[in-house]
């Protein structure tokens, strides 16, 4: 990626990060689309050998050998007979059955997490600048689970078990299937085994917002991220016939409409159907959009496809309008005709004015790559949103991190659109998704790993999470796209990952083994499920008293259920633990409540920590009046040393 | 109710009779005693002791009562992000 590094803090503080050495001997296994091996972020150079942990293998198929592989991609494997067994033997014409990516995904992720530097990378000239992954001399080891017609939970599954046997140290998943108990879901039960062998396993939160109870991979064992923009831009103005300009979006290149006014038409006008406005495939007219711009309206159909029916049907430009589902946020594509994108307040005045103007006309002006945008980072409309529906009472996502307009490497075998029209082929492509963001944190993970081996998975997350900025880059909090407010944990988690301030967190919320299974005995699991899950033989105590409370997660979520009820406080008790990885030093807490409806209080208000590993305890009491049903508030606990600030966040709600 | 899906099968592998030496011939066993055509797919180490299959509905209702089966789950599909 381009920007993001900057925008993390990864380049200005290079010299902070472990030596290359430590990080090439971490293992990123993504489980995808697969991968292109000729991509530039696979080159090897400088690598040395592939480290003796490693027992994975390049699998030979469709356009792939054993000798794909080089010391960067060390793995390659695909998995298909659950997908087979469902749709039928896989059309080696159409895909490959191999671990080659045939859609770009893969690529763009595993390049995200650990791809090698690439100078000179740029999408049509956008986002250019020298690319790298995260983690630059950390290892790819790609799995292959996602194939044409979708990923199918018994290759996830069996992936994950030979990652595991393959000895990764992260993984990296940007997909999910909604919303089961963690005993149904399979990637919830890879991971807990991955966990188990002290794998980090980096989840995408989905992209299901800005609903709420919209998140995937919420299970406490799996890190769970949110996408948020960075500070880059790709403007493309919407010029009108009455002097009036909106800017949008688009990373088109080719013929421009030279600046000339067009006949300007709304697609809902040139169309016999009903949901005409949407430019679904063979529903515009081509005698009313002939040499036109086309207004689209954003959704069902993907975009970058709306481009291709309005030039299908002979229309010189389009211009994509979001609806209230999107908002204000602002995804750029490569379309395939002169398109941007604007959002829902410009879309309706650029309506407002083809409706009410006899003879409308327009063209689309486009500015190339605008950096330093402010405010940034803001959370994406589409990332997925908390409450969490399968355990309330532990928050997510955890993190945000880029996922907007991210340029990785590509899949030569399609085109930056992935439509089948689309005959470009590019090395480098810019997507959105909480896919881009989740690979942003398995890299990041990958590079803590490698200067704290020590660390188990709960302790890489807590540092993520406890560090993560909640304001932006001028200061002011984290905005949500989709409302123009403040954002909270519920869009956010932690906050907008800081992994500078990551490598030395002072203090971690770790979590063990025994630790989860005490929670899944807090969910009153059956001994059947526990062992379907964790594949143990582990019975709960009937006598002990467990709670999903005393979890040590690093952020708080408190579910009252009071809604709508009258009168009286309740009172609800967590605990937590920390551990120093830091110096010695004594941290004091400081509460902040965004309310009068609820109140926080810590005990003992201060830790004093002597030796390195040494662990504290102390215990948080939640009390809240009646509330409506509904009713969200935040607050946050923090701990520090004066040096370190070790930040919770704390959601509230009443159902 | 003849229509074959893919099921994921947990099995307790703390109850794997004695008769049997490696788990995976207890996991044959225990498929072909509800079909006589199913073929196993995967089958799991370390995420699962278990495997996955196509059966029919019947046959994994019937898979899911014999002794050492924790769950049956029928296969999810999961998607992109």
């Amino acid at each position: 990626t381009t920007r993001t590094p900057e925008f993390l803090g990864l380049e200005k503080s290079a010299d902070l990060f472990p030596e290359s050495g430590s990080v090439s001997e971490v293992i990123i296994g993504v489980l995808d689309t697969g991968i292109w091996p000729e991509s530039k972020s696979f080159d090897d150079t400088g690598l040395g050998p592939v480290p003796s942990s490693w027992k994975g293998q390049c699998e030979e198929g469709t356009n792939f050998t054993s000798s794909t592989c080089n010391r960067k991609l060390i793995g390659a494997r695909y998995f298909s007979k659950g997908y087979e067994a469902t749709l039928g033997p896989i059309d080696e014409s159409k895909e490959s059955k191999s671990a080659r990516d045939d859609d770009g995904h893969g690529t763009h992720t595993a390049t995200t997490a650990g791809g090698s530097v690439v100078t000179g990378a740029s999408l049509f000239g956008y986002a250019s600048g020298t690319a790298r992954g995260m983690a630059t001399r950390a290892r790819i080891a790609a799995y292959k689970v996602c194939w044409v017609g979708g990923c199918f939970s018994s290759d996830i599954l069996a992936a994950m078990d030979k990652a595991i046997d393959d000895n990764v140290n992260v993984l990296s998943l940007s997909l999910g299937g909604g919303m089961s108990d963690y005993y149904r879901d399979s990637v919830a039960i890879g991971a807990f085994a991955a966990m188990e062998k002290g794998i980090l396993v980096s989840c995408s939160a989905g992209n299901a917002g800005p609903s709420q109870y919209s998140l995937s991979n919420v299970a406490p064992w799996i890190t769970t991220v949110g996408a948020g923009t960075l500070d880059r831009d790709f403007p493309a103005y919407v010029s009108l016939g009455n002097g009036l300009n909106y800017s949008g979006v688009s990373l088109y290149r080719g013929d421009s409409l030279s600046s000339k006014m067009l006949p300007f038409v709304f697609a809902g006008n040139a169309s016999n159907v009903t949901n005409g406005n949407l430019c679904m495939m063979g529903t515009l007219i081509p005698e009313k959009v002939s040499g036109k711009i086309v207004l689209c309206d954003r959704g069902v159909n993907a975009r970058v496809q709306k481009g291709a029916v309005v030039k299908a049907a002979g229309g010189a430009g389009m211009v994509l309008a979001n609806t209230a589902a999107n908002g204000e946020e602002l995804v750029a594509d490569a379309h395939l005709l002169p398109a941007t994108t604007v959002g829902q307040k410009s879309g309706d005045l650029i309506k407002s004015y083809i409706f009410s103007d006899p003879n409308p006309t327009a063209t689309i002006l486009f500015e190339g790559t605008k950096v330093g945008i402010e405010p940034s980072p803001v959370v994406a409309a589409f990332s997925s949103r908390g409450p969490n529906s399968i355990t309330p009472e532990i928050l997510k996502p955890d993190v945000i991190a880029p996922g907007v307009n991210i340029i990785a490497g590509w899949s030569g075998s399609v085109g930056p659109t992935g439509l089948a029209i689309d005959t470009r082929r590019v090395g480098f492509n810019i997507i959105s998704g909480t896919s881009m963001s989740c690979p942003h944190v398995s890299g990041l993970a990958a590079l803590l790993k490698a200067a704290h081996p020590e660390w188990s998975p709960a302790a890489i997350r807590s540092a993520l999470m406890t560090t993560a900025n909640t304001a932006c880059k001028n200061g002011q909090m984290i905005e949500d796209i989709a409302t123009g407010k403040p954002s909270t944990p519920f869009d956010h988690g932690s906050g907008h990952v800081d992994p500078v301030s990551a490598l030395n967190p002072g203090l971690v919320y770790d979590l063990n083994i025994s630790d989860y299974l005490n929670f899944l005995c807090a969910l009153n699991y059956t001994a059947s499920q526990i062992s379907s899950l964790a594949r143990s033989n582990f019975t709960c105590d009937s006598s002990k008293k467990y709670s999903v409370t005393d979890l040590n997660y690093p952020s708080f979520a408190v579910s009252f259920q009071m809604g709508g009820g009258t009168g009286g406080t309740t009172v609800v008790k967590h605990t937590r633990t920390l551990t120093n990885v830091g110096s010695a030093a004594t941290y004091k807490v400081s509460l902040h409540s965004q309310s009068e409806s609820f109140k926080i209080s810590v005990e003992p208000d201060s830790l004093t920590f002597t030796e390195l590993n040494e662990k504290k305890s102390y215990a948080v009491t939640f009390t809240a009046g009646s509330m409506p049903s509904n009713t969200n508030s935040f607050g946050r606990i923090e701990w520090s040393d004066g040096k370190h600030i070790v930040r919770s966040p704390v959601a509230i709600s009443w159902t | 109710a003849s229509e074959r899906k893919t099921y994921i099968v947990h099995m307790a592998k703390s109850k794997m009779p004695a008769s049997f030496d490696d788990h995976t011939y207890w996991y044959h066993s225990s498929l072909e005693s509800v079909s006589d055509s199913a073929e196993m797919l995967y089958t799991y180490n370390n995420v699962v002791h278990g495997f996955s299959t196509r059966l029919t509905a019947e046959e994994a209702q019937s898979l899911e009562n014999q002794p050492g089966i924790l769950s049956v789950l029928p296969e999810l599909k999961y998607e992109l992000h």
